[in-house]
């Protein structure tokens, strides 16, 4: 792929970031 | 389907079939939902996001599914 390696980390940064707002809305719905 | 609305949950499909790294573009979604108008399309996108289904990649306009990778 072309994209760099801070693409690379910001990409990673954001799907850890929308992880954890799972997390929250799952465990507000339990 | 998890509490979304059936707008939500098709762009949320189309989103999750993307495996690029980079994910779908917001013009991509628009040229496969010609239904849909843009203000939708983005203030689902929005609501998807803040749910953590989906989140934004290279730049605000790039979307990946956090289920499946």
């Amino acid at each position: 792929s072309s994209l760099t390696e801070e693409q690379k980390k910001k990409i990673e940064e954001n799907r850890q970031k929308a992880l954890a707002r799972r997390a929250e809305r799952l465990a507000a719905q339990q | 389907m998890g509490g979304l609305t059936p707008h939500q949950s098709q762009i949320l499909n189309l989103i999750k079939t993307c495996r690029t790294t980079e994910g779908i573009s917001l013009q991509d979604l628009k040229s496969q939902l010609q239904s849909m108008n843009l203000q939708t399309l983005k203030k689902a996108v929005e609501f998807l996001s803040s749910e953590g289904h989906i989140y934004s990649t290279v730049d605000d306009e790039h979307f990946k599914s956090t289920d499946g990778d």
